[in-house]
């Protein structure tokens, strides 16, 4: 199953979310391929990853000849193995401009390599360009990291669009996984309406996970390590392996 | 003046400063305009401002023969205006793609109203793309929200790089205000950490000013008010009025 992790909103837990369920996942024994897709290469520098330059995903979306299994590297995690971001990345929405079939190119590459892993989970940059629109079409299932605050919502409409634009010309098998609440904190009415508002709105596209507000989910990666090796008995590690959990289950339904 | 607010990292207060910071200056008696240069709307959003959705910033930029001046509407707070944005904007990368001088439209067209305004604050989106490039052109100083968080040191070292491309290509004048540490939460250790990190690092160039964690800065968009009308007694608001105070001490030097 190849899963996007997209919003547009800058700052929601979109690489928190990529890197800690990406190795909760692998920690349950399910072979777990992570893409970073963001310029920022935050789930590379937070994985701790040393790149060579030549080898990153952008080479994989450029370069005809280069394939996505070339550039995947381990990331010291059993069971999980990254293809790295570099800066490089920030050009390719000129690079592709006009490539014929643009929109698809991450979604052929990694056809290849996509019989390897069980989960494939691709980290998105904190917009609607056509990276985002390249995970979109690659992948099966959408995950919405979502702050509990108000500028959060403003963005859902467009991005749920997006979807839907997609899905009936890229990618008809794109699915809404659901919509993950972040940065939740019980202590403040703002995470409270926001969670009841979500859930009166959305009903069940939202996960019955939540992820709590948690230091230690912003010390982890300058540790370079996931939540579940940082801090195993912290809130983020225990609330990241519930959405692992869930995510397995939704699985087994099908 | 005009200060283009900017990080490509996501989520780090860039539109809460943009919006706080020019309400306090207003407050202060200084004639301020906020130009929200993001497609995400949020300025525009969190001050409640309905907008023709041909009287937008995209049009100013798309459209030779519409002024800044159109454009420009009241927010409902004394001495603050505002120039509002909407979805279309997505687009402008595209539409001003093939456009002469295109990293300089935005200087171009607010010339003509510059002078009506003591202070201009320019709010730009999560990324470096032609619209942020027209910002930091435009701008006689930037000002850098930074998270103290882990992921949010990374991208700064680009940041730095795109300033001074844009100070050696389009805008001499551009300065760097300062960096403003987000979201500090003193009893976290990263925040603690990150913080003296980056006193080591930039010195002088950290402003006194750390804006710390408070809901009321997440609860005042819902309401349409800047903190220090929604709260005007907490941590928010004091932080964003001694925000204003050091930026006008500073002004005074020069
Ligand atoms: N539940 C949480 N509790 C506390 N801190 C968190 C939590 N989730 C993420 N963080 C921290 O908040 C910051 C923003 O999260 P993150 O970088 O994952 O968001 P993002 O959506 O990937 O951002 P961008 O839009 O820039 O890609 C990071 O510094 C991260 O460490
Ligand atoms: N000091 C603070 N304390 C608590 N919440 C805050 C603080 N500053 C901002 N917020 C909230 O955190 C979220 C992110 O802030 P904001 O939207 O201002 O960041 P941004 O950099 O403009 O994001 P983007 O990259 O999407 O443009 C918002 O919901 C905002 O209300
Ligand atoms: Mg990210
Ligand atoms: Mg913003």
């Amino acid at each position: 199953m190849i899963i996007a992790i997209v919003n547009q909103k800058g700052g929601c837990g979109k690489t928190t979310t990529a890197v800690n369920l990406s190795a909760c996942l692998a920690e349950r024994g399910r072979r777990t391929l992570l893409i970073d897709l963001d310029p920022q290469s935050n789930a590379t520098l937070g994985l701790g990853i040393k790149v060579d330059a030549d080898k990153s995903i952008h080479r994989v979306l450029v370069d005809d000849g280069f394939t996505a299994a070339e550039a995947v590297l381990p990331t010291g995690v059993y069971n999980l193995d990254i293809i790295p971001a570099t800066i490089m990345l920030s050009g390719a929405d000129l690079d592709l401009a006009n490539v014929m079939g643009r929109e698809s190119i991450l979604k052929n590459k990694i056809a290849s390599i996509s019989d390897n892993y069980n989960y494939i989970l691709i980290d998105c940059a904190p917009s609607l360009s056509l990276l985002s629109i390249n995970a979109l079409s690659a992948s099966d299932e959408v995950l919405i990291p979502i702050q509990s605050h108000y500028y959060a919502l403003e963005g859902l409409k467009l991005l749920f669009q997006t979807v839907n634009i997609v899905k009936s010309k890229l990618n008809y098998n794109l699915a809404i996984m659901g919509i993950l609440p972040t940065f939740y904190d019980g202590r403040t009415t703002i995470s409270r309406d926001v969670l009841s508002g979500l859930r009166d709105y959305f009903g069940s596209r939202i996960l019955n996970t939540v992820i709590r507000v948690n230091s230690k989910l912003a010390e982890a990666p300058s540790a370079n390590e996931p939540i579940h090796i940082y801090a195993p008995g912290s809130r983020g590690a225990k609330d990241y392996g519930n959405l692992a959990d869930e995510i397995l289950e939704k699985g087994q339904i099908l």
